[in-house]
């Protein structure tokens, strides 16, 4: 474990505290892609299913109960929940997210570090992540306005790849044969689908003004 | 380390 790695994990155990603060405060969803939060619930399922087969460390299992435990009560709370469902823009996310499971898990099939089943499905969590933010944009960009939590989410959602970039290229550096090349790839893209929203985020924090995505 | 497969990362 190195600095980026932990600041990596809880930059995105932040995001996923500022998502569950804005749904339990404001029990509101609006701005919230349920899609994307699906995407998130099918990344962390198909990532951790060693959850019970490697024992890793007493950190990365309960990261990983977190994570799948999180992400399946917020897709719970956006879709059953009385109060919040009814605040959900059902006729904003409208992006195709079955696409993107297809396309990724078709690409796990063909580049993937073993053809086993535990292999694919972890290149396959691993492309999905990556795009999983695309309806979350999408929405972001149609809604107009982004509520405060919510681009703080997005922010903290993109800074903790950013971060494990940083990680990859220090264990490049000081691990004699580590090689991930996969997960750095996809990471590397997965960044830079934020690019664009880290522009209009700084723009808005410079000039101090509503955080507006050009539609 | 990391080449044998076993997924340390989160």
């Amino acid at each position: 474990m190195n600095i980026f790695r932990l600041a990596g994990d809880m930059t995105h155990l932040l995001s996923i505290i500022v998502l569950l603060l804005k749904i339990y405060a404001t029990k509101s969803c609006s701005g919230i892609s349920l899609k994307t939060q699906e995407l998130y619930a099918l990344v962390f399922l198909a990532r951790y299913l060693d959850l019970f087969t490697d024992f890793i460390s007493v950190y990365n299992t309960i990261m990983k109960v977190v994570f799948i435990a999180s992400s399946l009560a917020i897709v719970w709370c956006m879709r059953l929940h009385p109060l919040v469902k009814r605040s959900y823009d059902k006729e904003l996310d409208t992006f195709r997210h079955y696409f993107l499971i297809g396309g990724t898990f078709v690409l796990a099939l063909v580049l993937n570090e073993k053809f086993t089943l535990q292999e694919i499905l972890w290149a396959f969590s691993i492309y999905l992540e990556a795009v999983a933010i695309l309806p979350q944009l999408v929405l972001l960009q149609r809604s107009g306005n982004v509520d405060n939590l919510t681009g703080q989410y997005v922010f903290f959602l993109g800074a903790y790849r950013a971060f494990y970039i940083l990680n990859w290229i220090y264990r490049y550096l000081t691990e004699p044969r580590f090689t991930r090349w996969i997960a750095c790839v996809s990471g590397i893209v997965q960044t830079g689908i934020y690019a664009d929203f880290f522009y209009y985020y700084f723009i808005s924090w410079k000039n101090n003004s509503k955080l507006k995505l050009p539609a | 380390n990391a080449n044998n497969g076993i997924k340390d990362e989160l």
